[in-house]
């Protein structure tokens, strides 16, 4: 017991940069650490080896609730993928309609990002590779039109999935945001109630912008929840908790690599036990 | 925003003519929270306020500022400071071509910004070509092959073919054709991949770049840290294009890559479009990363 390390503002400040480490933000941190200087204060932690255990508590609490399931239970279920420019939505498109295929579902994929240079092509390929189809138009058509076609196609021919992959947004292009809306509008108009799933992709290896997406594409479209990739890296994506507390979107979804098979559902215990190892 | 905060510790704390250790700390707090909410990274946050001290305390507070003022000065001059200059001015190789190779994480924007210099050297009256060295992604070539059509660039790079096989055909390419600069996009990869590091490196093997620059996006956090100090290590950094720019992502990222690598950041990125590339100024960076 005479070599246990004290709880003292050395320790408090490892603990804090860990969760600052980890893109919890400065603000989250600190609250954090105040909850666990109350429980030092409260006596219910008295020994430094009970921190840990006790930040992961915190987290797991603030985490736990946000693991949920793709709503899929509809016919066609219609997943909007969306996010900022280079986040991973195209090959989380191609990741989800693999295992829903392989699943037993039958998926139709559309080509919406009709902008970008071979972005067609990029979800073609995957298609291809997959055996999904791709449903999609001339590059610079209008997206609403792919999208309308899409829908059209799924519900006509009562497939299972319909994944429609948009081009990356930036959030504070206001035209982009209401273009997104606007695809949004031309889905549920189709199939009321759709989208069941409107997903932000979310970079692990984002900062504290990542809040100001989540809330900005929430305020424009109304998530259902966020699908956060690149985990297979050493960020470790630490805004969620941010993301969760403050706008109580779900986590659905996680990226672990570039391959088809690393795509996983959210766990909250394994996600916690990285941040606070 | 910072200046209206650091007012009120000022306010608070009595205006005097100078810069006491105290006040100076009492601001540096709020310092340290403004540098973290823009991403600096905590090690880089902690090195930066402790030069700040250094250079505040004991300062007479200039007539034309308050104190809060002062201290928002010396912040700002230290991060310009230590943001470099603008380094966009990549000189060109002794020999031709002159070789620039992107490197990054996936989705960072190496092949749109490998275009956009294509555009920039092209509207600079140069002559260059680009390599689609990516083989990884689907449709990456096609990528480039759009953007280089569009720009009327020249791009290397068939299916089938192997990244550095790519590279060395482009270089033979350049040189016979009178080309330059050769730029060398690269497939996206992670920092802690050690076979697509040493992919890097037999390609800086092979063709030998004279600037290899690291594709940072602006909105990335606390790890930009790592990224750039292992890529450095693992490959050699020459130069920084931070991209997004056009975002509102504070940018912090760039003072902890600039520290961890002492590289400059010659290009930023404000657009999707190959025009959306300009040189870099550190001083609009310093004031949009204290927000
Ligand atoms: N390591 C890793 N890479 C990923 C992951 N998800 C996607 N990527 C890679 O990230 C890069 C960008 O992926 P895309 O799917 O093209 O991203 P996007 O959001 O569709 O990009 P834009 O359409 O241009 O906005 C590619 O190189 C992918 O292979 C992941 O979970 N881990
Ligand atoms: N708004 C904005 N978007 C950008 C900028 N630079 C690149 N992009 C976009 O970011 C996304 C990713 O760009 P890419 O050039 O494909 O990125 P990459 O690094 O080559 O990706 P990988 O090859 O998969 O690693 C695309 O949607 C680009 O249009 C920029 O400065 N601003
Ligand atoms: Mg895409
Ligand atoms: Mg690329």
């Amino acid at each position: 017991l005479a070599s246990e390390r004290p709880i003292d503002d050395a320790l408090w400040e490892e603990l804090e940069e860990l969760l600052i480490a980890a893109d919890l933000g400065a603000a989250l941190a600190a609250d954090f650490a105040n909850r666990a200087r109350e429980e030092v204060m409260f006596g219910t932690v008295t020994r430094a080896a009970e921190l840990r255990p006790l930040f992961r508590r915190f987290l797991l609490d603030a985490l736990a609730p946000a693991a949920q399931p793709l709503d899929l239970d509809h016919r066609p279920a219609v997943v909007l993928m969306l996010g900022v420019n280079g986040s991973g939505k195209t090959t989380t498109c191609a990741k989800l309609a693999a295992q829903l295929r392989a699943g037993g579902k039958s998926v139709l994929l559309a080509a919406a990002d009709t902008f970008r240079a071979a972005a067609i092509e990029q979800l073609q390929r995957w298609g291809e590779r997959i055996g999904v189809e791709v449903v999609h138009q001339a590059a610079g058509s209008d997206p609403a039109a792919v999208v309308f076609d899409a829908v059209k196609a799924a519900a006509a021919r009562s497939l299972d999935v319909l994944i429609v992959d948009t081009a990356g947004r930036l959030h504070t292009k206001s035209n982009l945001m209401d273009e997104l809306a606007k695809l949004r509008r031309v889905i549920a108009r189709q199939l009321p109630g759709a989208p069941h799933e409107a997903l932000m992709v979310l970079d692990a290896t984002t900062g504290q912008n990542g809040f100001a997406q989540a809330r900005v594409f929430h305020e424009a479209i109304a998530l259902t929840g966020v699908c956060l990739t690149k985990l297979d890296g050493t960020a470790r994506g630490g805004i969620v908790v941010r993301i969760v507390r403050e706008l109580t979107l779900p986590i659905k979804l996680i990226g672990v690599g570039e391959r088809l098979e690393d795509l996983q559902a959210f766990d909250p215990a394994a996600f916690v036990d990285a941040l606070v190892p | 925003n910072l200046s209206t905060r650091l007012q009120t510790i000022f306010d608070r704390l009595g205006g005097r003519g100078r810069l006491t250790e105290e006040n100076v700390q009492e601001a540096l707090r709020e310092v340290r929270v403004a540098l973290l909410e823009a991403d600096v990274n905590f090690k880089v946050v902690r090195t930066f306020v402790e030069r700040v001290l250094a250079r505040a305390v004991g300062q007479d507070v200039l007539k034309s500022l308050t104190p809060a003022q002062q201290v928002v000065k010396v912040v700002h001059d230290e991060l310009v400071e230590l943001l470099g200059g603008s380094g966009h001015r990549l000189a060109p190789a002794p020999h031709p071509p002159t070789v620039i190779m992107l490197i990054g994480l996936q989705g960072s924007g190496k092949t749109t910004t490998a275009a956009k210099l294509a555009r920039h050297y092209t509207t600079q009256g140069q002559h260059p070509i680009l390599a689609a060295a990516d083989t990884y992604r689907p449709a990456a070539q096609d990528q480039l092959q759009t953007l280089g059509a569009e720009l009327g660039v020249p791009v290397v790079g068939a299916p089938g073919e192997a990244p550095l096989a790519i590279c060395r055909r482009a270089r033979e390419e350049a040189a016979a054709r009178g080309l330059t600069p050769l730029i060398l996009d690269t497939a996206g990869r992670l920092h802690i991949d050690e076979p697509m590091l040493e992919e890097l490196r037999a390609i800086r093997r092979e063709v030998a770049p004279h600037h290899v620059l690291l594709v940072v996006d602006a909105m990335t956090g606390q790890d930009a840290v790592n990224v750039a100090e292992r890529f450095n290590r693992a490959v050699g950094i020459d130069a920084v294009v931070l991209t997004k720019l056009d975002g509102d992502a504070r940018g912090g990222a760039a003072l902890s890559v600039r520290s961890v690598t002492g590289r400059p950041i010659a290009f930023v990125g404000t657009g999707e479009k190959t025009d959306a590339l300009e040189p870099f100024h550190p001083d609009r960076l310093a004031s949009r990363i204290l927000g």
